[in-house]
């Protein structure tokens, strides 16, 4: 179970 | 000018292969160290990081950065095109429209041509830091695989449970639950079966067995896999290229 996590917030836009 | 020659079109074709199911519009850099790809799957779970260094070819140059933006599933079917020993060169202009894809066969005068057309792809580029890991695996990438493989028969989600020097992956499903525990081994003979574990502090993650799914897929590029991770912060699989590698960063899941 749990919630799906994602990227956004980890890494910076160049 | 870009001209890249890989001793091998099976080394292209089995990076293709690990990475066109989980993205589909991906700019190919190029500069004179090499082949750079960066893309991040529709859900926004999964990225791939991809240096296919100047060293993984026989011949390389690239005057100036250039930049490929190819349909992989269009790349997928051209370069299926030609024979895994096969010599296979990239050739692309400055400014490309097209790039093209030229195999040789070593034992007959056979020269396949393909010409690839270009596309516009707006795809922003992220900058990734090194992290500072928990815990750091490596195991031979075959096994890794199978057990990704037999563990999503029983559920969405795989537990990765790093303790000491103990690795246990586990899922739980509808079904029942099954576990794998894996602890650093050393084969001298054989040092690709080696497992090592390094710990700083226990972890206890959950990732989703689709995307794990779409990794393994680069199991046949490299002997092992190194799984680094740390706790609430996306978990990176590399595999080892001739010269460079192909990075999966995966986002957990967690606790509602």
């Amino acid at each position: 179970g749990g919630v799906q996590g994602r990227l956004d917030g980890f890494f910076s836009v160049i | 000018m870009l001209e890249g020659k890989f001793d091998e079109a099976s080394l292209l074709k089995k990076i293709i292969d690990a990475i066109k199911d989980c993205v589909q519009l991906c700019n190919f850099n190029c500069t004179e160290k090499g082949i750079t790809l960066q893309a991040v799957d529709d859900s926004r779970v999964l990225l791939v990081s991809l240096l296919i260094g100047e060293e993984a070819f026989t011949d390389y140059r690239c005057d100036r950065n250039i930049t490929l933006g190819v349909d992989l599933s269009s790349f997928s079917k051209m370069i299926k095109c030609g024979n895994n020993e096969d010599f296979l060169t990239l050739i692309a202009e400055d400014s490309p429209d097209t790039v093209l894809v030229v195999f040789e066969d070593k034992n007959r005068e056979r020269i396949s041509e393909y010409s690839l057309k270009l596309m516009d792809i707006d795809n922003e580029f992220l900058k990734i830091d090194d992290m500072d890991y928990d815990s750091v695996i490596t195991m031979p990438a075959g096994e890794f695989a199978k057990i990704v493989r037999d563990l999503k028969n029983l559920s969405e989600s795989l537990g990765i449970l790093v303790t000491k020097d103990t690795v246990k992956f586990l899922s739980e499903g509808d079904i029942g639950s099954g576990s794998v525990v894996v602890k650093p081994f050393t084969d001298l003979e054989k040092p690709e079966n080696s497992v090592k574990v390094s710990l700083k502090k226990p972890v206890n993650l959950t990732f989703g067995l689709k995307y794990l799914s779409d990794i393994i897929k680069a199991t046949n590029l490299a002997e092992s896999v190194t799984i680094k991770i740390a706790d609430k912060v996306p978990a990176l699989f590399e595999y080892k290229l001739p010269s460079g590698y192909l990075r999966f960063y995966l986002a957990p899941k967690f606790d509602e």
